[in-house]
């Protein structure tokens, strides 16, 4: 079991290192075992800093950073695994624009190499357009839920509440 | 194995029978504050297995179940059912016997104040089966492939002794 | 005091119903003193129902409601009291864009009743367009901020990172 | 009473002086993730007394200083004044010696390793006074009129024994 995990740590570290380049345009990140010399007890330590920026305490870091860097440990660990499903439930909120595009481009990256399947919800039209298919929830009936099929070139007209 | 389409009925907002098909690998959900979409990830982790009402925001089990609105009654019954598709070299032992024509269903009702049942493909099972089910895919209700509104900046101000779960759930 | 406490309790209620029902396009919306018979030493309570739906437990409402509800309750307790500023940091995060609009023109009614000043930070072009002035922050030089007086017009060319 | 402008020099990512004037109702802060905007948000609270590093999310006060970046060194001094325009109706007993010209001039200042100094129009000052000044107005550090990032649902969320900090500071 020690071996697993040890074998693990090292593959999610390296991905993880490798995503946050890509989600951030440089800088460096990668993961340590703290606290424990035994890899079944110890705590997980991310390191990162920003480009520009230099290795700081994570709590310093800003709201959309903060969001980035955990996109980036959510996407290394998911890559290895078997789960049936990836569910991303308005994770581009705090994210500038510029920051959301590279979140989507490593989305459609990952679902090149894998078959997973991704549920998105979102109200950003950048993310929006990245999608294969987009499921509209409206309340025409106040306080039911219906779900209809959303066309994306007409977003604008059928979702103006968007 | 994934997930290729899901059907909720009387489960929070979603009074009326609705069936979600995942058909593609990006699959988006919108729509206005409050309309929905959030409840459809509470379903998901309904039936893989959640039991504490809290992490599906109520304060009971009762309130998964359509309360009404000002149009239409409260209802008494909820169910939601995860459609998979499988192959074999995907699922663990101790989901192997359930590969029968590459499908599981995994269905959960709940009736009000008296309490819920599973169903795998058709036969009533206990819970525990439903989350070992989903155990050994490394998912289920509080993995961490399910990021809830709101939350996505808490892996990393989380105490370096809770991280290590993302671990665990990979090795 | 006691007599202080229910009277400031009285006016921040009702503002708050009425704010809420602006807010929300309708539904009702009210606070009650519970957990106590002194005014002094008892709980604060909020009870809303967004319209067409049934008075629930505040828990079950969606992101961007409860932020909606929270804001009605801040401008309810801002407009009575002295303070010298507002700072809201990206609270339209979790909103759509209809409910983004009806944040913004709360907040441009209520400057016009009182002289308070507002600071609000955001990444919505619909919130940047109400404002009376905007600032950009910038990091030209890695991991140094510096404000520039940004145009509205110029908004899409120089803050395209934005 | 309002607060017409504030001046930053070495605060976290602000290593030069930065002046930023409140001459309008709406003043809208824009820019990328990571420039700068929540750090403008705590020199606010930190001049105006906030004291626990943690709601500055640091782990002690040297880290609200400066601490450089790729192209330059560390700074050990940071300070933050807050400009306040006033008019006699609005300030309690406490603070009335304030007013001269009708402004109030709140300076703080910190020096590594050292703490810091409050300043009001000039004059050394200890926390309390600068705590005093901003309790009276309802407002400071923690004060309801200031939204944190990622907060605004949170008023919702509170035990009901909690919420009511809002009435008592409106009373
Ligand atoms: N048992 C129930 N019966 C009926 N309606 C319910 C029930 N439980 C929750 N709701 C309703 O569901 C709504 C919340 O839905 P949900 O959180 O999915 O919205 P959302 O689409 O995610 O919105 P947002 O964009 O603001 O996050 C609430 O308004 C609530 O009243
Ligand atoms: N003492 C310090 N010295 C230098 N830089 C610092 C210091 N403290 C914090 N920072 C930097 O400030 C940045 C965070 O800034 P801030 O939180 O204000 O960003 P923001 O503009 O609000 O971003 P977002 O839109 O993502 O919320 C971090 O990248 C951090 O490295
Ligand atoms: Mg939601
Ligand atoms: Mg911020």
């Amino acid at each position: 079991a020690r071996n697993r995990v040890l074998n693990t740590f090292a593959s999610i570290n390296s991905t993880f290192s490798e995503l946050f380049k890509k989600l951030f345009d440089g800088g460096k990140a990668y993961l340590e075992l703290i606290e424990s010399e035994d890899p079944l007890e110890a705590g997980l330590e991310l390191l990162v800093s920003p480009p520009g920026k230099k290795l700081q305490r994570i709590s310093l870091l800003s709201g959309g950073e903060k969001a980035l860097a955990s996109l980036a440990l959510i996407f290394s660990t998911f890559i290895n695994r078997q789960t049936p499903i990836c569910i991303l439930d308005e994770v581009d909120a705090p994210l500038d624009d510029f920051n959301v595009e590279r979140f989507c481009s490593l989305l459609k990256e990952t679902t090149k190499i894998t078959n997973k399947k991704f549920l998105v919800i979102t109200h950003n039209k950048i993310t929006m357009g990245y999608m294969n298919k987009v499921y509209g929830v409206t309340m025409n009936e106040p306080g039911i839920s219906k779900l209809v099929s959303v066309n994306l070139d007409k977003i604008d007209s059928e979702f103006a509440a968007e | 194995m994934f997930i290729s389409k899901i059907k909720l009925s009387g489960f929070k907002s979603f009074s009326d029978e609705t069936v979600l098909n995942f058909d593609y690998s990006l699959n988006g959900i919108i729509g206005p504050n409050g309309s929905g979409k959030s409840n459809i990830v509470e379903a998901i982790k309904w039936v893989m297995g959640e039991n504490s009402s809290k992490s599906l925001r109520g304060s009971g089990m009762n309130d998964i179940i359509f309360s009404g609105s000002t149009t239409k009654a409260s209802k008494n019954i909820a169910s939601v059912t995860l459609f998979l598709k499988i192959d074999s070299k995907d699922i663990s032992s101790s989901s192997k016997k359930y590969i029968n024509s590459g499908n599981i269903e995994v269905e959960r009702q709940i009736i009000r104040d008296t309490g819920s049942t599973y169903r795998i493909n058709g036969k009533e099972v206990r819970a525990k089966d439903v989350q070992f089910l989903f155990a050994d895919l490394s998912s289920g209700s509080r993995a961490t492939n399910i990021i809830d509104q709101g939350s996505i900046g808490n892996l990393i101000t989380q105490k370096p002794s809770e991280r290590r779960r993302i671990l665990d759930e990979a090795a």
